[in-house]
């Protein structure tokens, strides 16, 4: 999986940290202190298709070369998580009970092409 | 106009605190968040949160609850899991790097729910060098556990010192091994069934006082 950069177009994470205190949440949520919102974004061409984690290996690399002169473009292929995290938070909720839950995957860890 | 280039614009910026919010209230079944009608200082929350957890019972002679509050808290890491051969569970903890502060590790302990299938198990814990076995990192064996059927469920297995090294690092991943002399993929079948049943490990740290340097004329 890539993260983002600016000397490449293709599928990658991009991360992005929301601090609660600038949206001026922090008065309920207790902890974390922020939400890492990351996300996925760019160009998933045909030779990558089909291989979350992108190619991992020479032979994927030339398998998915195989495939891509094979198969002609018959459908959209899209730069999607392929791993994610929970994150577990600590709030009020609005009768000022501190409640503690983990919510299942929240946090994209990694991305690839579908 | 010139702006940072790692910075997302304004509108962008806008656009992701909006979806961190919808997500967040959605995840939480709220329909808006919630307003609290008397604010709670944080310092507060925070003390009487520290209070619960440790309990009357577990302060030791000699140190006042305020200080004992003052000295450490607690990381617990879930792991993701790898079944890198049938007798070996691979563990991969990521720290945030938002605790980049020097930290001193008091107590560690990996949890994780077994359920033993045959008369008895014995697990052997590693602490993997980075890449683990695959990359031919070296191991250091941290503990084995002899387990029986009866055994079945949470346990938890102590894991110091050899941690401690991972900790004064650089390196915000760590990863253990867990290998067994028959078949893991029982254990790992049961880890993967639930997200309830994620391994997690929990480390008591305490952030290192910044050295006094003595100076002499």
């Amino acid at each position: 999986s890539l993260r983002c950069s600016h000397n490449s177009n293709l599928c990658c994470r991009k991360d992005y940290y929301v601090d609660f205190r600038d949206i001026g949440w922090n008065d309920w949520i207790i902890k974390p202190e922020g939400y890492q919102i990351n996300y996925c974004v760019g160009q998933c061409p045909l030779h990558v298709a089909g291989s979350p984690g992108m190619a991992s290996s020479f032979h994927t690399a030339v398998f998915n070369l195989v495939k891509a002169n094979n198969v002609q473009a018959s459908g959209h292929s899209c730069c999607v998580p392929t791993r994610r995290r929970p994150l577990s938070i600590l709030y009020f909720d609005r009768n000022s009970n501190i409640v503690k839950t983990d919510i299942p995957d929240m946090i994209v860890d990694a991305c690839g092409c579908s | 106009e010139p702006r940072c280039p790692s910075c997302p614009a304004g509108s962008e910026r806008r656009l992701l605190e909006e979806v961190a919010k919808k997500q967040l209230l959605e995840k939480l079944r709220l329909r808006d968040r919630p307003r609290l009608a008397h604010a709670v200082p944080r310092a507060a929350v925070a003390r009487a949160l520290r209070r619960l957890q440790a309990g009357g019972a577990h302060r030791s002679a000699g140190v006042s609850g305020e200080e004992e509050e003052e000295q450490g808290y607690e990381i617990i890491s879930f792991a993701e899991t790898d079944l890198t051969s049938p007798s070996t569970l691979g563990l991969q903890f990521q720290f945030s790097q938002a605790q980049d502060q020097d930290i001193r590790i008091l107590q560690a302990q990996l949890w994780l729910y077994l359920r033993v299938p045959r008369a008895s198990l014995t697990l052997r814990i590693f602490l993997a060098a980075e890449g683990g076995a695959e990359a031919g990192g070296n191991r250091t064996l941290l503990g084995e556990r002899r387990l029986s059927t009866a055994g079945s469920g949470w346990r938890s297995f102590p894991l110091l010192p050899a941690p401690r090294s991972f900790f004064g690092g650089q390196s915000r991943s760590l990863r253990l091994e867990l290998e067994s002399r028959g078949d893991l993929r029982d254990v790992t079948a049961q880890v993967n069934a639930s997200r309830s049943h994620q391994p997690f490990l929990v480390a008591k740290v305490k952030v290192k006082e910044p050295e006094h340097h003595v100076a002499k004329r």
